[in-house]
């Protein structure tokens, strides 16, 4: 169990600085193992080094920053052994339009590098510009959802305000 | 293993039957807040076998079967469907004989889950394998809720850990 | 204590349904004390029901109408004691349009009825529309805040992706 | 008591003097990912004499201190002055005499924080009085740090009926 997961965690590490990079365009971030010398009851540390700023722990970023990086790890769990599908509800909520941009470019070369068929729940307006495909979700009828394939200009007037 | 299509009845806000094809590539899914997005996902992750109806938003798993609104009145059972391409034969050998696999969990009121492949009554824990047997299943780190972000980000570090217990 | 906090709760249950609804567009909610007969040890439940859907806990709406329900509490705790400075961190992330719309009309009406000054942090585009007036906060030297006045067309430039 | 200004001085990132004149009505503050918005509110709570490092997202309170950057070193002290508009007289009698109130925090290094209010140095309990006096402070329900309302939606309800405890 215990070579198991430290070889998982140096595959999971490697991703994950990577994708961090990608992600803040810029910076290096790291995994750590620490407070145990049993892994399998360690805790994992996050280091971060957003562009031009200093190391630190990922619990002094800003809320934004804390996300993207959260995002970074789940993606770079998922390399490590990707899933035929994945669903990511609304992790783009925190981010700016700069970050969000990214994060789009990010999956865009993950459906490359994957068989992978994603779906992204948003709010926000880049990541639905960036999508191959959009469907909107209604409840014309109160307390009853309905699917809908739609145009971008639809899914537009779907959610903006009243 | 390829998701191709999931056709959810009576779960949650998706009372009527309703197919959701599965394309490659990315697919947004939009709407105001409480449309029902966010069900959606939870219908995979239920069809695939998820037992914590806590992890549903529920108190008990009765909780996902359409309870009614003020037009409409409640239901008694709830079923998702989901419709796997087995083309690369990658499944389970007591599944892996047939180009196409439908699973399908069907609920009924105080009386349980109910799980089916291509109609043979089969055990929870056998959809569960299958779909760990593909790299993915309910606790999947690739299905990603609403809020969980937030609860990796002020998880304590030993709770951190096990996101790489999925990987490895 | 007892006495003082069982009043508290009568003030700010009848602010917090009233704002629900408004928040809301309709709908109706209403707090309760439980579990204990002695108030100083209860627990504070927000039974709720949004317009056309039934009545039910908090937990089980959606992400969006939970944030809506919780901002709706802080504000009905902030009415009954209006404090002379109200700061609001990202509250409208998880809300469409619709909802923020409603969400700045009630701070419109709270200028109104209060002298409370309100800062709302933001990144929802049309937050930034319905203010007074913005700051842009840039960091045109890494790491280093610069805090300016800005226009709206200003700050939808400092937000925009690059 | 009316809020009128805020000066931060070597606080988080705002290591050059920075006013922030704050006004009447609807205030918004944008700005990119990490770019010190959330520091601003933190300066607020900060100045009326929080005492959790923790709320503000450090270990120790010296983490208030500007840092230093790759171009810059770090600084020794950090202080954040609030001017507060008294023409309403509603301050505490000690510091009720005048029309204008400066109250500053000052914090050094390995030596802890220093109160002064117009110039006279009091105690932390003093500043905190002083703002409770005014339905205001630290812990101000009015005060919504970024994913409070998440931690509203997840509290266990004893926890949950406490921000009752703050308008009784
Ligand atoms: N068993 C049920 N029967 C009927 N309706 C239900 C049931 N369970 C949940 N709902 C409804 O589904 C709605 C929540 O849907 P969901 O969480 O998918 O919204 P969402 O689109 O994700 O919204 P948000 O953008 O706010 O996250 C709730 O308003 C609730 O009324
Ligand atoms: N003591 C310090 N010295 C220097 N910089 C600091 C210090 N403490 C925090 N920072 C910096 O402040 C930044 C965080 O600022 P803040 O949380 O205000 O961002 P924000 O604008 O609220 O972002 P978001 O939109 O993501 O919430 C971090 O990137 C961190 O590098
Ligand atoms: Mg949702
Ligand atoms: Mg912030």
């Amino acid at each position: 169990g215990r070579t198991r997961l430290l070889a998982a965690f140096d595959i999971v590490n490697g991703h994950f600085g990577r994708l961090f990079t990608t992600l803040f365009g810029g910076g290096e971030a790291s995994l750590a193992l620490t407070e145990s010398d049993d892994p399998l009851e360690a805790g994992l540390e996050v280091m971060v080094s957003p562009p031009g700023k200093k190391l630190g722990s990922m619990s002094l970023m800003s809320g934004g920053e804390q996300a993207l990086t959260a995002t970074a790890l789940i993606f770079a769990v998922f390399l490590s052994n990707p899933a035929p599908i994945c669903v990511l509800d609304e992790v783009d909520a925190p981010l700016d339009d700069a970050n969000v941009a990214r994060y789009c470019t990010l999956l865009d070369e993950m459906t490359k590098s994957t068989q992978t068929k994603f779906i992204a729940i948003t709010h926000n307006a880049v990541t639905m510009s960036r999508m191959d495909r959009l469907f909107g979700v209604t409840m014309a009828e109160q307390g009853v959802s309905q699917l809908l394939s739609m145009e971008l200009t639809q899914a537009e007037q779907l959610v903006a305000a009243e | 293993l390829a998701f191709d299509k999931i056709k959810l009845t009576g779960f949650k806000s998706f009372v009527d039957p309703t197919d959701f094809y599965i394309e490659p590539g990315l697919t947004g899914i939009v709407g105001p807040n409480g449309c029902g997005k966010s069900n959606l996902l939870e219908a995979i992750r239920w069809v695939m076998g998820a037992n914590s109806a806590k992890a549903m938003r529920g108190s008990a798993m009765d909780d996902v079967i359409f309870a009614g609104t003020k037009q409409r009145p409640g239901r008694n059972q709830a079923h998702v469907t989901l419709t796997i391409n087995n083309k690369a034969r990658l499944a389970p050998p007591m599944f892996n004989d047939d180009d196409v696999l439908e699973v399908t969990r069907l609920i009924t009121k105080g009386k349980g889950s109910k799980y089916r492949v291509n109609g043979q009554t089969v055990r929870a824990k056998d959809v569960q394998l299958l779909f760990a047997d593909a790299s993915t299943g309910a606790n999947s780190p690739a299905l990603v809720r609403q809020g969980q972000i937030n609860e990796l980000i002020s998880a304590k570090p030993e709770n951190r850990r096990r996101i790489l217990e999925e990987a490895a």
